[in-house]
C-alpha cells in the first residue's frame, strides 16, 4: 500500500539529512500512483498532489525522522478533510412531505437504494411513501412494488404510460392528502449526455421542487465519474451522494472525484443488495480504503 | 491530443499518457503503450502526429484481437445446442444484453430459448420476461426465491428436448468478493456441464464501461470459478472509453464479443478492435 512503498522510497534517505526536490517529486509521483490505481480521476489526482506537495516541502516533512509517515499523514489528513465530514442527514422541510429525488447512470443502484432510504426514514418514526417514476425500463416499477412490499411502505405508480413528471406531480399530491411527511422518487437510469432525459429530470425538479436530490454513484466507477459527477450538478445541483456497492473490493476513488467536482456531501454508503444495508459515509474509513 | 500538425514533444506524450489514463486503460498499460510509441517514433523516425495516432491505434488494435482465430465474436455452432452463460456484478447489464442477443440471434432464424435463473432480485425474473415477450421467444423460469440451479437444471433438460439452437442463461448480478455468490455460480456451471455435456458452452463476462481498474479483479476473480471466454462491454453510448478492456484482453486473454451502445433492443454489436482503438481519440 502507500504507505509501505514511500516507506520504501524514503528508506535510502535516512542519514542524508535534507530531502531534495527529485526526494519529494519521487513521493509524489507515489501518491499520484496510488490515487489512479484507486480510480480517482487524473484532474482530481493532479490538484490533490499539487496541495500534498504544497505541504511536503514544508518543514513538518523535511525536518522528520520519518519523512515516509509524514507524507502518508498528510496524504491522510488531506483526504480525509477532501472527504468531508461524517454526514447522514436528509434534509427536513418545515412544509412536509420532504421530497427527495435519486438521480443517476443506468444500473448504479437508485431503486435498491432509495427503497432503503425510505426504511431508514420508516425506521425512525417518519411515514414515507416512494414514487415510482422509472416507466422504462422493463419490471422497473414492479421492482419498485416488491421493495416496497417487503418492507412495509407504500409505492405511488401510475404505471408506464405516463410521464414521469405527471408522476410525481400526482404521488406529491397524494402524499399531502395521506400525511405522508417524505416522497422519495425513484427515476430511471439516465446518461448524463442525454439531452432529453436530463431535460425530463429538471422537469421533474422543476414541477415538485425537491429538498434532496441525490446522485447514486457505483463505487467501482472509473474515471469517467467526474464527467458524470460534474454534469449531473450542473445541471440539477444535487445535495448530495450515495455512493453504492461499497461491499465490493474497489478501492472506490471515484467518491473522492465526485465529492471533489460538486463539493456536495456523500450522504450513504450502499454495503449490500438488502433493505438493512446502508451506512452513514465515514470520511476516515474512506481514505484509508483509497489509499489501499 | 493527435490534431493535425502538432509538435510531437514532452509536452505531446504527456497529454497522450493523460488521454489514456482518463480512458480507464490504466496507469501501468498507459506508460506501456507511451513507451513503445516513443520507441517506434524514434526507430521509425516519424515526424507527424497523424503516423503516430494511427501506429498507436494499430498497437492497440493489435492488443485487444488477442488469440484471432477462435476469438472472433461469440462462437456459435450449427447444428447443436450452444448455452451461452451470461455473468456479472450488479447492474452491468447482463439482463438488457441478454433481450439484444436474444433478438440478435431470433432475427438470424435461431431457436432462442432463455432461462431466467436470477430468482433473487426483486422482479428479475418479471424484466427477463418482458425482453422475452418483446422478442418472441420462451423464458424458462421458477418462483422467485427458488433455487437458480433448479432453474438451470430445468433450462438445460428443455433446450435438448427442444433442439434449441441458443439457450441464454441470465444470473444474478454479483460482487466477485462474495465467496457464497462465487460458490454459487461454480455450481450452476457444473450443472450446465452434466446437464448439456454436449453443449457448445460460452461464459460471458458483462462489464459496464464506465467501471475502472476494478474490471480487472472482476476478471481474475470470476475466470478463478467459471471458465470466461469473452467480454461483453455495455453502455458504451456514454462517455466512458472503457479502455481497461485493453488489458483483460492482453494480459487475461479474454476478448471482448460484444457491445452495448444503448437500452433499445438493437443496440447490440459486434465488436471490433479496430473502431474501439479509435473512438478512444475521438
Ligand atoms: N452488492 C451490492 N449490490 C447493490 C447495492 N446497491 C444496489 N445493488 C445491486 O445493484 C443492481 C442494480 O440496482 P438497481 O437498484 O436496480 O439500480 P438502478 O440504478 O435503479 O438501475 P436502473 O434503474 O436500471 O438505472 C441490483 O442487482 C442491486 O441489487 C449495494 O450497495 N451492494
Ligand atoms: N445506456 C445504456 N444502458 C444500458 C446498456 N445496457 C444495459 N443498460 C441499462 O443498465 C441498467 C441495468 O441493466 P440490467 O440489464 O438490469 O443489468 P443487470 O446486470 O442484469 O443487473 P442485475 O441483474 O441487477 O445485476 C438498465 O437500466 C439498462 O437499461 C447499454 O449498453 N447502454
Ligand atoms: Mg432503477
Ligand atoms: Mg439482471
Amino acid at each position: 500500500n502507500l504507505a509501505d512503498r514511500l516507506q520504501e522510497t524514503f528508506k535510502k534517505l535516512t542519514g542524508k539529512g535534507k530531502l531534495s526536490e527529485a526526494d519529494v517529486n519521487n513521493a509524489m509521483r507515489e501518491v499520484r500512483l496510488a490515487l489512479l490505481e484507486a480510480d480517482v480521476s487524473y484532474k482530481v489526482v493532479k490538484d490533490f498532489v499539487a496541495k500534498v506537495k504544497e505541504r511536503a516541502v514544508g518543514s513538518e516533512v523535511l525536518e522528520s525522522l520519518s519523512p515516509g509517515q509524514q507524507v502518508v499523514k498528510i496524504v491522510n489528513e488531506e483526504l480525509i478533510e477532501l472527504m468531508g465530514s461524517t454526514q447522514a442527514k436528509i434534509a427536513v422541510s418545515s412544509k412536509p412531505p420532504t421530497v427527495v429525488m435519486m438521480v443517476g447512470l443506468q444500473g448504479t443502484g437508485k431503486t435498491t437504494s432509495v427503497a432503503k432510504i425510505a426504511n431508514i426514514l420508516k425506521k425512525q418514526g417518519r411515514r414515507p411513501l416512494l414514487a415510482a417514476g422509472d416507466i422504462y425500463r422493463p419490471a422497473a416499477i414492479k421492482q419498485l412494488e416488491v421493495l416496497g412490499e417487503q418492507l412495509d411502505i407504500p409505492v405511488f405508480a401510475l404505471g408506464d404510460k405516463v410521464s414521469p413528471v405527471e408522476i410525481a406531480a400526482r404521488a406529491l399530491e397524494h402524499a399531502q392528502k395521506n400525511g405522508n411527511d417524505y416522497l422519495l422518487i425513484d427515476t430511471a437510469g439516465r446518461l448524463h449526455i442525454d439531452e432529453t432525459l436530463m431535460q425530463e429530470l429538471r422537469d421533474v425538479k422543476a414541477k415538485v421542487e425537491p429538498h434532496e436530490i441525490l446522485l447514486v454513484v457505483d463505487a467501482m466507477a472509473g474515471q469517467d465519474a467526474i464527467n458524470v459527477a460534474e454534469t449531473f450538478n450542473k445541471e440539477l445541483s444535487i445535495d448530495g451522494l450515495v455512493l453504492t456497492k461499497m461491499d465490493g473490493d474497489t478501492r472506490g476513488g471515484a467518491a473522492l472525484s465526485a465529492k471533489a467536482v460538486t463539493g456536495k456531501p456523500i450522504k450513504f454508503v450502499g454495503m449490500g443488495e438488502k433493505m438493512d444495508a446502508m451506512e452513514p459515509f465515514h470520511p476516515d474509513r474512506m481514505a484509508g480504503r483509497i489509499l489501499g | 491530443v493527435f490534431s493535425f500538425g502538432r509538435k510531437i514533444d514532452e509536452g505531446f506524450y504527456e497529454e497522450l499518457e493523460e488521454t489514456l489514463i482518463q480512458s480507464d486503460v490504466g496507469f501501468e498499460t498507459a506508460i506501456d503503450l507511451v513507451e513503445s510509441l516513443r520507441a517506434r517514433e524514434k526507430a521509425e523516425k516519424i515526424k507527424d502526429t497523424e503516423t503516430l495516432q494511427q501506429a498507436l491505434e494499430d498497437e492497440i488494435a493489435k492488443m485487444l484481437t488477442g488469440d484471432v482465430a477462435e476469438n472472433q465474436g461469440i462462437n456459435i455452432k450449427d447444428n447443436c445446442l450452444n448455452i451461452i452463460l451470461v455473468v456479472g456484478v450488479n447492474g452491468a447489464g447482463k439482463t438488457t444484453t441478454i433481450g439484444k442477443m436474444a433478438n440478435y440471434y431470433n432475427s438470424r432464424k435461431k431457436k432462442v430459448l432463455l432461462a431466467a435463473a436470477d430468482t433473487f432480485r426483486a422482479a428479475a425474473i418479471e424484466q427477463l420476461t418482458v425482453w422475452g415477450e418483446r422478442v418472441g421467444v420462451d423464458v424458462i423460469r421458477q418462483n422467485s426465491g427458488s433455487d437458480p440451479g433448479a432453474v438451470v437444471f430445468d433450462a438445460c433438460q428443455a433446450a435438448v428436448s427442444r433442439k434449441t439452437d441458443i439457450l441464454i442463461v441470465d444470473t444474478a448480478g454479483r460482487l466477485q468478493n462474495k465467496a457464497n455468490l462465487m460458490e454459487e455460480l461454480k455450481k450452476i456451471n457444473k450443472i450446465i456441464d452434466r446437464e448439456a455435456p454436449d453443449a457448445n458452452v460460452e461464459i460471458l463476462l458483462v462489464l459496464d464501461s464506465g467501471t475502472g481498474q476494478n474490471a480487472i479483479s472482476q476478471a481474475k476473480l470470476f475466470g478463478e470459478v467459471v471458465p470466461l471466454t469473452g467480454i461483453i462491454l455495455t453502455k458504451l453510448d456514454g462517455t466512458a472509453k472503457g479502455g481497461v478492456v485493453i488489458g483483460l484482453t492482453h494480459e487475461l486473454n479474454l476478448p471482448v464479443k460484444m457491445i452495448g451502445v444503448g437500452e433499445g433492443i438493437n443496440d447490440l454489436r459486434e465488436f471490433v478492435p479496430a473502431d474501439f482503438a479509435c473512438a478512444l481519440f475521438a
